[in-house]
């Protein structure tokens, strides 16, 4: 599905350059639950923006079911990202002016599913276990709370690229549990290839396998035989 | 140091209310490391923002070394959060238009200490190991390095009372434990009293006790005999 071919991506900042990511290869296969761990600032979060095209990279190949996605002009990117890409950002990013349950709604609303967009934002929303938060705003929940809608507006859409960067960074273990087995049932009943990015340890074990960045670029991969 | 007496938070929502916290009670005793867990949604962050002088309760008495701070007006409020307080925030509050560096400056200041500002600056920024990300603006930094500036910051004028909003969770294992000896040295040998919430299980051990809230109360407290 995915094919990343020596990718970097460079910040100039006067006379350093920052190397987000150099030479970075990987290879993610459809269906494939795919666990990103590293070091702060090793570009886990780049990664997946590239991968999401919400970035592009300065260098390398970018490969998704076949196309370049990194050659993409803004409408196909946008029309990639709608279609294909769910997305948990690191910090959310809620429409401060909707309310959890209008969160939700939006993002059902883009693939233009008319009819039971109401029944089906509750239905996420008490994925979460937020059925009571729905008509609260971003600014009148909690941290954690924050986090679970922005997980149920990017499971939403049955994505066929779920991309989670730190989704439980938040969450207290029960809540964490919960969480990740709606993204494991995502994977393993809709076939979603689902890359997560995160530093909680007992994540590792669900995943089909463990990609390590450092530095920029792939330090090492492990395969879990049973996931 | 520290007595919250029943304490309520309320929020009304239209014909609903929510009690963010409701008759809490709590002694914290001068340079104490107190752990603070509980589901999310529990009231966290609710009780450090009320620590803090960051909000008001809506009930119930906070007396911190013998004066009632729900009472002060907001002059006072204001030099009580400056001259007492550290605090990490959850989502680490940076100011976006100052670089990592003067963010850290821009806390030493409001204490007044002119000479070896930038010293002082730099010194905290390689406790986090952040030096050469002095002049990066936080929206070029990774999650976890604004966590860390967020860090810096709140240690730099050494506070009698650390408040500490998930300071980990967008940290690595060997980045956390780092964080965690700076708390930690800050309680042991400078007398702070640290308030720290955190989902992360291996953080307990370090507490000297470890508090968990449920539903906007305490509901359980456990002793620590050697932390
Ligand atoms: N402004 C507000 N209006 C209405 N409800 C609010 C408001 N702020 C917080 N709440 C509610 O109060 C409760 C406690 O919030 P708080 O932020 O203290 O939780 P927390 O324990 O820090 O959770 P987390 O672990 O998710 O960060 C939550 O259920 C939240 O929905
Ligand atoms: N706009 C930018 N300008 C300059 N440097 C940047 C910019 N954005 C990111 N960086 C740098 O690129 C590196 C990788 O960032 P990235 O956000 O991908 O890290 P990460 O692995 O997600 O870290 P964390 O675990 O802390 O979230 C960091 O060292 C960061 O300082
Ligand atoms: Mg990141
Ligand atoms: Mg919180």
């Amino acid at each position: 599905l995915i094919a990343m071919q020596s990718v970097g991506k460079t910040y100039p900042m006067g006379d350093l350059t920052v190397h987000a990511l150099r030479g970075l290869d990987l290879t993610i296969a459809r269906g494939e639950l795919v666990v990103l761990l590293g070091p702060s600032g090793s570009g886990k979060t780049t990664t997946l923006n590239i991968l999401g095209g919400l970035d592009r990279p300065t260098g390398g190949r970018v490969v998704v079911e076949g196309e370049e996605i990194a050659r993409f002009d803004e409408r196909r990117l946008t029309a990639y990202r709608r279609t294909k890409v769910g997305f948990v950002f690191q910090f959310f990013n809620l429409i401060p002016t909707l309310t959890a349950l209008e969160n939700v709604e939006f993002a059902l609303s883009l693939t233009g599913r008319g009819s039971s967009l109401i029944r089906r934002s509750r239905e996420l929303l008490a994925l979460v276990s937020l059925e009571d938060r729905a008509d609260h705003f971003p600014s009148q929940l909690s941290g954690g709370e924050q986090q679970r809608v922005a997980i149920a507006r990017a499971l939403a859409n049955r994505p066929a690229l779920l991309l989670c960067d730190e989704p439980t960074g938040n969450l207290d273990v029960e809540t964490a549990r919960q969480v990740l087995q709606a993204i494991r049932d995502l994977n393993r009943r809709e076939g979603a290839t689902v890359i997560l990015v995160s530093h909680n340890a007992s994540i590792a074990p669900m995943a089909d396998r463990v990609v390590r960045l450092h530095d920029g670029s792939v330090a090492k991969i492990e395969s879990n035989p049973h996931p």
